[in-house]
């Protein structure tokens, strides 16, 4: 465990906090990709089912929890407490379009062909494309909540801090795992161009909006 | 390879 690994945990649980919160305290999910949220859910699953079949340390069953338990949380905030405020109509980003090539992928490229080897490449294939309908439909509307773009740029930041992360384990533990690396830096490409709007508008006090 | 160590990750 490293500092960019740990920092990088921090900023995923952060994202999912600020999401939770952010909808909980507002008693609304406006603005929010109720499909970008069924697909991080399906994710955790997917990738976490390895709780069942090995232990790793007290953290890492912990967090797994926690990840897992706080994805279905805003997923019932979402599609059922507070369904009457979610934003559907912008929310029509065709999610097959990323499940079946996704999941045709992890068939074929894996590093062992068992369930749970498939389910945690699909999963790692899923992430990176995960965010895509909560972009589309801010791309849509033109616009993001303040509240929201610190969700996002946590969730893209813990990503980037991993790729140092696997850079600092490969230098100094020989560790490379092709898959989580491609797939990382994929993710985190998704993310530069809100980065930047992050940094030149949100940082600066200004709400972050699209020019029409 | 151990398949099991990319899975101390999150």
């Amino acid at each position: 465990m490293n500092i960019f690994r740990l920092t990088g945990d921090l900023s995923h649980l952060a994202a999912i906090i600020i999401l939770l919160l952010k909808i909980w305290k507002t008693r609304s999910c406006a603005g929010i990709s109720g499909k970008s949220q069924l697909l991080f859910a399906l994710v955790f699953t997917t990738r976490y089912l390895d709780l069942f079949t090995s232990f790793i340390s007290l953290y890492n069953t912990s967090m797994k929890l926690i990840y897992v338990a706080c994805s279905y949380a805003t997923v019932y905030l979402i599609y059922m407490k507070f369904k009457a405020t979610y934003d559907g109509n912008h929310d029509t980003f065709r999610v097959e379009f990323l499940v079946v090539p996704v999941g045709g992928l992890s068939f074929l490229v894996n590093h062992d062909f068992s369930p749970l080897e498939i389910l945690w490449t699909f999963s790692i294939y899923l992430e990176s494309v995960a965010i895509l309908p909560q972009l589309f439909m801010i791309s849509k509307t033109g616009e993001a909540e303040t509240i929201t773009t610190h969700y996002l740029f946590f969730l893209g930041l813990y990503r980037a801090l991993y790729l140092i992360n696997w850079i600092w384990r490969y230098y100094f533990e020989g560790f490379f795992d092709l898959i989580a690396v491609v797939a990382g830096v994929v993710q985190t490409i998704l993310y530069c161009d809100f980065f930047y709007l992050y940094v030149t508008k949100v940082l600066k006090g200004k709400k972050l909006s699209l020019p029409a | 390879e151990d398949p099991k160590i990319h899975k101390d990750e999150l």
